[in-house]
């Protein structure tokens, strides 16, 4: 049973794209069949990876909308081990396409469960938004990886995120738990940076993931690329923190 | 009559609170009557100027959603010649609220119409999505101001943006136009700054603002002190920068 984990945090360009990207293709490289799904209209883990959007017919909006069998989306990328269910443009209509829909927030759970078995983990790029398309993602997924930019703005939007967990494991999914807390962007020459990290340690405590992402601009060249981290610069600071990262989540998984 | 600015850019993360609130100030400080819209239910504009969002009770959502008039909600700030309208959690469920309404796009034109003569310059951070909450904002805008951070995946949004831009022309405001597009955290020793640098400019030519504004950090310093920048730290590069821009748009108001 592959474990199926969102990456969300309302707020924006926190890193949700370049973790689900660079951690999914960290598995990956360690040999986990890894499956990411772009949940996002921007449609940003779809092009960091290489594809060209013109070229999308089958994607999660047909999936979410069309009940279209999500085997038909899936993409094989350029990493061994690694596919993508792509997002397109077209998805941005399906917030409100779900808004008078009977299961509105399980859509993405009934069309996720026959990969389930496929894939040791299922990773989610979530839009910056507590819509729609992030409940259905929270409500398909075992548990959820926040990752927090090491910022002032980055500690506001928490207690909005926490409720919206909370609501979601009383109403929609039980078993939702969270895979962990991830610092991004840390520079650790910033008293702002370092500031932010003690509180997130105090107020989140051993759901911090040990493994920490460092600000570093190779992991901004990469996308423009279309590769992940690993292919582009695997000597990078970068390449390295989410291999660390990779390491410590299949540990959680073998030792809950 | 004052000018209506929208700052919108559904990619997260690229300046839009920061923008929001520092042009606003360096407006203010240039003695233009300005008022800050907080669109966004993370409410960053509200907390990055130092409010507490639980003394909050007449914010964005209760006038467009409840026909709340405006005035109600005018709050001073601590810098002269600028107020704020305030958001708050409870606009998240905005969106799902308007869908069902009659003119679901234009309550946000009906709710400031009272006020566009008191101010100068009114400016609205929007959040980093193109649903309802973008285009009430952009329905009742004179122009829109799009911050561009000069890393890879802010290109690739431009196109969903302009799109949005398009469609609201045809169909809701047909006076819209461009403000201007503003290149945010610059940073000049990096290939990737400068190479997207040259394509905005490419893209945009005079559309783009002359002034930049370069990454800094106490930009990210100012709102965990609740202050504008021009209050926080007016030598800095950040303030300088601002001020830079508030001179470029009071001049282009001027001559057309
Ligand atoms: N550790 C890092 N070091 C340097 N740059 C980074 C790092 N992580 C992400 N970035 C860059 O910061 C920007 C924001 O990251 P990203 O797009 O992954 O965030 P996001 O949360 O997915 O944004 P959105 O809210 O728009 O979906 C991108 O340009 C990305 O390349
Ligand atoms: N020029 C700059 N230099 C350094 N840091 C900056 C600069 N501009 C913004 N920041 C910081 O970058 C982060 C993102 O900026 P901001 O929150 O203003 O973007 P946004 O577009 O409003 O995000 P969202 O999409 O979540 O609304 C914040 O932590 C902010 O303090
Ligand atoms: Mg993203
Ligand atoms: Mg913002």
């Amino acid at each position: 049973m592959g474990r199926i984990i969102s990456i969300a945090n309302q707020k924006g360009g926190v890193g949700k794209t370049t973790t689900a990207i660079n951690l999914a293709s960290s598995l990956a490289h360690a040999g986990k069949r890894t499956l990411i799904i772009d949940m996002d209209p921007q449609a940003n883990s779809t092009t960091g990876l290489g594809f060209d959007l013109e070229s999308i017919d089958k994607s999660t909006y047909e999936m979410l909308i069309h009940n279209m069998s999500i085997n038909e989306a899936i993409l094989k990328t350029m990493m061994p081990n690694m596919d993508l269910i792509p997002a397109h443009i077209r998805l941005v209509g399906a917030e409100v396409e779900l808004v008078n829909l009977e299961d509105r927030e399980q859509m993405f759970l009934h069309a996720v469960t026959p990969v389930r078995d496929k894939y040791e983990f299922i990773l989610i790029d979530c839009p910056p938004s507590l819509g729609l398309l992030t409940l259905n993602a929270l409500t398909g997924s075992d548990t959820v990886l926040i990752p927090i930019q090491c910022e002032y703005y980055a500690l506001e939007g928490l207690r909005q995120l926490l409720n919206t967990i909370r609501l979601v494991q009383r109403h929609l999914n039980t078993a939702l738990t969270i895979e962990g807390v991830l610092l991004t962007m840390f520079d650790s020459r910033l008293n702002l940076s370092n500031q932010v990290v003690s509180e997130v340690k105090e107020y989140f405590k051993d759901k911090v993931f040990k493994n920490v992402i460092h600000r570093n601009i190779k992991l901004g060249e990469a996308p423009s690329y279309g590769k992940p981290i690993i292919i582009y610069d695997p000597a990078s600071v970068g390449a390295q923190d989410y291999m660390g990262l990779a390491k410590e989540v299949i540990h959680n998984v073998l030792t809950p």
